[in-house]
């Protein structure tokens, strides 16, 4: 039976509306849960085996789900938004989410109309899978710090992609170990001598035929990571580039190019074009920390109402545990940030189109103020969503530290958000410089 | 705090509500950066904050006419108030081991700058409770916060030499990260192709579940 009947008896509000605002709309709501109930009912998509897995038994199993949900997406003639939240219930890192959350958004934001008709085909069709390489062993938030340079050579068109040190190697892109055929690489670009920062370029990693990696390229997986199961599901990898050549053509040329004599280019199109895609992720980050939050805070409070200790009065029924201020003053403001995270992220998603749209009109009058909020914001939330799925942990007592409370896998998979996309501390230096400004 | 006033005296890490009547009145006599470094001052700053936080807590729990259900009520608060009372023990050991002869160049030295730091952060961290409880003002926290701050630029050379002095091997530590001679990257390298995902270039799994979705 269900043990909380009593406690659902006591809510004073329409749970049912209340589901409708937390998935935003009515639309989401019944998407969210059809999705939901798909996933959970598939014995293919089950998941309360992944702590006993060794590391390859793992990784195999996560290839296994990612190609089956691919299958399933055609069979069901998925939408976009419908294939994105059978993702999301997967709930297993894996290269897809590089490949639709990464790769693909770069080649829209930074290629050219050309560029996008030849690349996004391919990856639409996953007849290419693709990474996102920046993030170097020796350089991670300062990206103008990039060590790996492109080169122009004008005798052959081509640019000479090189790792010229041990810290200019790629270091934890998601898919790129074991899974990835191309990546985004990011990279100084220099032509005639002049160093012209970083940029994006398109490049083929391994052959198509056999997988195996191509000349000159060394890849690698980087190596177990926190948590057994949680992110061991991906392959964050190692990438060395011994002088590569690529075609001139695979510089994601919308905001400059090169020109085939070597001359650099700004496009009239602004830099700040990339803020947009920024903005994007950076978006994503918060609502997914309103997810995590808000599973964290689910499990206690369940347990916290069926948990009970100590409080019995001459050996009657002991006190359930949320009745316990102090409880309540640890988990309550949790469950109140779940919310207050879903709203502000609902609030981020109007402010990407808002900036979108501004972009489009040339205006980038609220570029810097967007940017900074982001930045602030997806610092603040993940901070407080890694603090919070801890505490939750704590609020569950013992039971908290075991696997099959949940808990821990969640820990382990969300903590990283911390770091990823801009270090938080970072990030915050960005607000208060802008602060400073204004 | 009901014994208070009665024969049975405060002992142990309670002791100081002995003071209680100079502690409840009292206001820090920190006028300039340096005063944060003194001993008395910050003990007196942080034994104010505990008697005043523990005795705001009595008087609320004395007006339940049911002591146990005004205990729930007020647990929150009672959990911060002994929050801060824990917190004075842990600086006021602190202080009383450097009022020991430690030997040793600079070794001294170094404590007291890492204890005013221990304390001044929790200071800061607590300030709420500092001003609330009319401890001290703002600009006394402003320029404990100054001070915090110089304390770091003097830790920052002796650092390393701090965490040496812990005298760990690589091999308890186990981090490449934290290894002895600072060789991370090299060593990072080297153990990421040992992860069994390394045996071989093309996975388990390829050519049985991605190869078909690159074809299809």
């Amino acid at each position: 039976g269900d043990h909380l009947a009593s406690e659902r008896k006591k809510a004073n509000f329409d749970v049912d509306e209340m589901k409708i605002v937390w998935a935003g709309s009515r639309h989401a709501f019944e998407i969210s849960d059809r999705i939901a109930r798909l996933v959970a009912s598939d014995l293919a998509f089950r998941k309360d085996n992944r702590t006993m897995l060794s590391r390859k038994e793992l990784f195999k199993n996560t290839l296994r789900k990612a190609a089956y949900a691919w299958k399933r997406i055609i069979e069901l003639r998925l939408t976009e938004e419908e294939a994105s939240k059978l993702r999301f219930y997967v709930d297993e890192p894996a290269f897809t989410d590089l490949h639709w959350g990464m790769f693909v958004p770069a080649i829209k934001g930074q290629g050219t109309e050309e560029q996008q008709q030849k690349w996004l085909p391919l990856a639409y069709k996953m007849q290419i899978i693709g990474c996102y390489a920046q993030t170097e062993l020796g350089h991670g938030s300062n990206v103008q710090g990039l060590e790996t340079t492109a080169t122009f050579d004008p005798q052959t068109d081509e640019f000479i992609i090189n790792s010229p040190t041990l810290t200019s190697s790629k270091w934890w892109p998601g898919g790129l170990g074991k899974v990835s055929t191309h990546a985004v690489v990011y990279a100084r670009l220099i032509t005639d001598g002049q160093d012209h920062g970083v940029h994006g370029f398109i490049v083929q990693l391994r052959s198509l035929d056999d997988h195996l990696p191509l000349e000159g390229i060394t890849i690698g997986d980087i190596g177990m990571k926190f948590g057994n199961g949680a992110y061991n599901t991906m392959d964050n990898g190692v990438l060395r580039f011994d002088n590569v050549r690529i075609p001139r053509n695979q510089m994601l040329m919308r905001v400059s190019r090169v020109t085939r004599e070597g001359k650099y280019v700004h496009s009239n199109v602004p830099r700040q074009l990339v803020y947009g895609t920024m903005v994007f992720v950076r978006q994503t980050i918060v609502s997914d920390a309103s997810c995590a939050l808000s599973r964290a805070v689910c499990i206690a409070t369940r347990y916290s109402a069926v948990r009970r200790q100590f409080g019995s009065q001459k050996g009657g029924v002991e006190t359930q545990v949320i009745d316990y201020k102090t409880q309540q003053s640890r988990l309550f403001p949790l469950l109140a940030s779940a919310y207050a995270f879903r709203f502000v992220g609902e609030w981020l998603k109007w402010l990407y189109t808002d900036v979108t749209e501004r972009l489009q009109a040339n205006d980038f009058s609220t570029l810097p103020e967007a940017h900074a909020c982001t930045a602030g914001l997806k610092s603040l939330t993940t901070s407080a969503t890694a603090d919070a799925i801890e505490e939750c942990r704590k609020l569950c007592g013992g039971h908290g530290y075991l696997c099959s409370s949940g808990l821990p896998e969640l820990f382990a998979v969300y903590v990283p958000a911390c770091t990823y996309e801009g270090d938080n501390i970072v990030l915050l230096l960005q607000v208060a410089r802008f602060l400073m400004k204004t | 705090v009901s014994q208070l006033g009665s024969d049975k005296k405060p002992v142990g890490t309670t002791a100081y509500f002995l003071r209680v009547e100079h502690l409840m009145q009292c206001s820090s006599i920190a006028q300039k950066a340096e005063d944060w470094l003194k001993p008395s001052v910050i003990l007196e700053a942080f034994e104010a904050r505990a008697v005043r936080m523990s005795v705001a807590c009595a008087q609320r729990l004395s007006k339940f006419a049911n002591p146990e259900e005004g205990f729930l009520e007020l647990s929150a608060d009672l959990v911060e108030a002994a929050v801060a009372h824990c917190q004075l023990i842990v600086v006021s050991k602190f202080i009383e081991k450097l009022q020991q002869n430690i030997p040793g160049k600079g070794v001294k030295k170094q404590l007291e700058i890492l204890c005013n730091i221990y304390a001044l952060f929790l200071l800061h961290k607590h300030l709420g409770d500092f001003l609330s409880t009319g401890v001290i003002s703002s600009k006394q926290a402003s320029i404990a916060n100054d001070q915090l701050r110089s304390l770091y630029s003097q830790v920052r050379p002796n650092a390393i030499a701090l965490v040496d002095a812990f005298n760990y091997t690589d091999h308890f530590l186990g981090s490449v990260l934290g290894r002895y001679d600072g060789n991370v990257y090299p060593k990072l390298y080297e153990e990421a192709w040992k992860d069994p995902l390394n045996d071989s270039v093309v996975p388990d799994g390829f050519h049985e579940y991605i190869r078909p979705m690159l074809k299809q």
